[in-house]
């Protein structure tokens, strides 16, 4: 109600064009499949498993209002608020990942003894503003 | 990049060097602050890459010693048996280890002979250069690696004498190490399709690993004999195995940062299980309240810590 108080008396086209700006963008952050095999890479020689692997990657643009959707801190609408209202040097939330899955890979050292290596943070599986 | 501190060489990047060399100062972990320069093992190939952008095939310039078939063999298997297609470790509550490395010796002076009353005596002076642990990766287990090339028919059951003594090199004469200390054990195994045997010496190694001793230098003798000892079976034949050398293989707990820990992974879970990781904020706590506890929260935080 507030927000129609204020909103100057406009014919229901502008009052669509109004609300827009609440909406969540059409291209929204989200996570994005990506997969790569190492041989792409020439590291077959030295990776021998897994022969592929998929670290995924987040894309997108941050909706003004964030809230709680993606998690994001108060500090994400603080920043969007900076970025509009007083500074637009300060850059807008990036689309980042939130949270990843660990990937085990079996590997050949330089000296040829073979070693298996379980590693943190390797593939994406949720996004957030930040 | 405009991190806190300095980073150790202000010289440009541009040399490529191989990964072990952490001498040269161009190494790129070299910029990494010191806590974290050990155990990247994965990171210096995707520093390089990222460094590099001329050379894309340069990783195939690095010189790597082509590893043992049985052993690659070996350790794909405990791949399939510890990772998902995908790669990602399953959550099996009895592995603990995040690091297995597997050493085929560097040297090894085989004696051979025949005792007929005790079989065949299989003995080899063993030469394992563990270079490549690092500090931050702590011994969980040790095993010795047989693999079988045997004419033994499956389904026999073996029962086999070892005894292992490990040298020591003291710095007067390098040439003819002495035996600091030896252990003899039997154990006994049915012979299927199992292609390996695996001989657990983790009390034996764990205080030469835990000195960080790069080189370890043991004798191995292992006899076998077809039959079991617990159904008073006689032990006959001697089994003419032709026994590979075996394979020093260490189960490891890497402790560095990027290394996955299933404990902390668990813990996190249980923390948030679908939220996003996220710092609690005082502004607005997850519970609602403005970040007070009562003593009893208190106490509760505490134990949980």
């Amino acid at each position: 109600d507030e927000n129609l108080k204020e909103a100057p008396a406009t014919s229901p086209y502008n009052l669509s064009e109004y609300f827009k700006q609440f909406l969540f963008p059409q291209n929204e952050c989200e996570l994005h499949n990506f997969r790569l095999s190492f041989s792409q890479l020439k590291w077959d020689k030295w990776i021998i498993a897994p022969h592929r692997y998929s670290p995924q990657y987040c894309k997108g643009d941050c909706p003004r209002v964030v809230g709680h959707r993606y998690g994001s801190p108060v500090h994400t609408m603080v920043q969007n608020i900076i970025y509009e209202k007083l500074d637009s040097s300060v850059p807008k939330p990036s689309c980042v990942p939130a949270e990843y899955n660990p990937l085990s890979v079996l590997t050949i050292e330089p000296d040829g003894s073979i070693v298996y290596k379980e590693y943190e943070d390797m593939i994406a599986t949720k996004c957030t503003c930040r | 990049p405009h991190s806190r501190g300095r980073v150790a060489s202000e010289k440009p990047s541009g040399l490529l060097v191989a990964p072990e060399d952490t001498s040269s100062e161009l190494n790129p972990l070299l910029w990494l602050p010191k806590g974290m320069r050990r155990g990247y093992a994965l990171l210096p190939p995707l520093l390089k890459v990222l460094s590099d952008r001329g050379h894309p095939n340069w990783e195939s310039e690095v010189p790597r010693l082509q590893p043992d078939s049985r052993a690659l063999r070996f350790m794909k298997r405990l791949y399939k048996m510890s990772a998902t297609k995908e790669g990602i470790p399953k959550d099996n509550k009895s592995h603990l280890y995040n690091t297995v490395r597997l050493f085929t010796p560097c040297s090894e002076c085989k004696h051979r002979h025949r005792d007929l009353m005790k079989g065949d005596i299989h003995s080899v002076d063993l030469l394992f250069n563990l270079d490549r642990v690092t500090a931050l990766e702590h011994l969980l287990k040790s095993v010795l690696l047989y693999s079988f090339d045997t004419s033994v028919p499956a389904a026999s059951s073996l029962s086999c004498m070892c005894h292992l003594s490990v040298k020591e090199h003291d710095s007067s004469s390098q040439v003819c190490p002495s035996v600091s200390h030896s252990v003899a054990f039997s154990l006994h195994f049915e012979v299927r399709k199992r292609k390996w045997v695996e001989i657990d010496v983790t009390s034996f190694l764990q205080p030469l690993i835990a000195t960080n001793r790069r080189n370890i230098h043991m004798a191995v003798n292992i006899t076998c004999l077809m039959g079991d000892p617990q159904h008073n079976t006689e032990l006959e034949n001697p089994v003419n195995m032709a026994l590979v050398p075996p394979s020093l293989l260490l189960y490891l707990n890497d402790t560095s940062e990027q290394a996955y820990h299933r404990w902390n992974s668990l813990r996190h879970r249980r923390k948030s299980p679908g939220r996003p990781r996220q710092r609690t904020s005082p502004l607005i706590a997850p519970t609602g309240d403005d970040g007070k506890e009562n003593s009893q929260g208190k106490r509760a935080s505490r134990q949980r810590r």
